[in-house]
């Protein structure tokens, strides 16, 4: 569904220079539910970015299916991300100005969709904001914002959701009931699911798991079990 | 070091009311960790917030120390809190136009105060981000710009620290080095520290655990192990 080649992010130059991400060669299987872990700086969140049009590699290649994503201007990268991609951001990044719901449903809205009805509900009820859906991100709790951001997510059904830390500020019975539902969505609905994640029982739910260190992946394990 | 007595926090009204603390009388003892578990949306953040003089209780008392905060002004709040508490904020709120040291001693500046150079230096080796104290928030990784506000909390030395979710986004690796600080600050240094999370191994480092749910204390553990 995704992959990258040899991909290199740099950041600054010289002896100050960051290798965020140093030689990364890696395939997010279609219809798999794959996470990524590793310590806090070591690249996971520049590259699910960098693999999902949302920043630049400084060298090699990015892959959305068959569509090398370098040779794409911004128009095409923006139409690309919201005809085909989901992502649950790290710092959830909702529209202050905007309800729960008109939050949820912007993806759709900005593509010109309308929403099936009967999914909306099914998502909302799961992550448990079905009577918030009226207030405003500011009126919401750290983990019902991040709920929303989960929803937004989940309701275009789009073909590769990249999550970024999503179950960090839950309660560990919300975020079984949001990691089963993305299990279940993958087992059932077709869906591919990139998740980066601290927690390892979060990465218990993967088909596979990946281990970044300093900008590389030093491991992977298929099958995990806590 | 402080307490609530009969803390009620309810917004908006009639059957939209949102009972966000629903009278919580709670004691969080000096020179103790006391943790704060419970569900997403129980009013962990409100309680700390009211109990730390950051928002308003609707009825019922708050103290810090002797001091009743009902009774204060604004702008006695504002120098209550900045001499004396400490605070990690579930969305760290750093300043996006001040680099990481500047953030970490951005409390010791407002105060006019000088930092203790050596402990300084402690505090940023302990949170990993001796290389990366020119860099701005927005040049930082999630899990970084958490250790900036948990350095920013630690270094002023405050007569208590509130931390909401404070290794959240952290590996566990980082987040055992942060808790173990924490700990012995408690322990040596005379520190008094709450805490809320929703990590059964952070709160294992506490003293006491509180369980909060629907705005209400339900239960409470002293001496947890996981
Ligand atoms: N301005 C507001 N208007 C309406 N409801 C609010 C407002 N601020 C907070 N709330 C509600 O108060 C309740 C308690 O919120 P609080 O942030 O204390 O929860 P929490 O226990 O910290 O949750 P989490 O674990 O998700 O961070 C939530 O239901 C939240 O939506
Ligand atoms: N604009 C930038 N300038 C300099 N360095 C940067 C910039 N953006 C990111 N970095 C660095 O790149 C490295 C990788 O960052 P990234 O956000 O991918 O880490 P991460 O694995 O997601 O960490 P976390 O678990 O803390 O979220 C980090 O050291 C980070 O500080
Ligand atoms: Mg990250
Ligand atoms: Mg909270």
């Amino acid at each position: 569904a995704a992959r990258a080649v040899d991909a290199v992010k740099t950041y600054g130059e010289g002896d100050a220079a960051v290798h965020a991400l140093a030689g990364v060669t890696v395939e997010f299987p279609t219809n798999r539910f794959t996470a990524i872990m590793g310590p806090s700086g070591s690249g996971k969140s520049t590259l699910m970015q960098c693999v999902a049009g949302l920043d630049r590699l400084s060298s090699g290649l990015a892959y959305i299916g068959d569509t090398e994503l370098g040779g794409l201007n911004k128009t095409q990268l923006t139409l690309l991300r919201r005809d085909r991609l989901g992502f649950i951001f790290q710092q959830y990044n909702l529209i202050p100005t905007l309800t729960a719901q008109e939050n949820i449903l912007l993806p759709l809205t900005l593509a010109g969709e309308d929403p099936d009805r009967q999914w909306f509900d099914t998502i909302v009820s799961t992550v448990r904001l079905t009577d918030r859906l009226g207030n405003l991100p500011s009126q919401l709790s750290g983990g019902q914002q991040q709920r929303v951001a989960v929803a937004r997510a989940l309701v275009p059904r789009p073909d590769i959701i990249f999550a970024d830390e999503p179950t960090g500020a839950l309660d560990s019975q919300t975020g079984i009931e949001i990691l089963s539902f993305m299990r279940r969505a993958v087992d059932e609905a077709g869906q591919t699911i990139v998740m980066v994640t601290h927690d390892p029982h979060a990465a218990s739910y993967a088909d596979n798991v990946l281990f970044l260190a300093d900008g590389q992946i030093i491991d992977s394990m298929p099958d995990p079990t806590t």
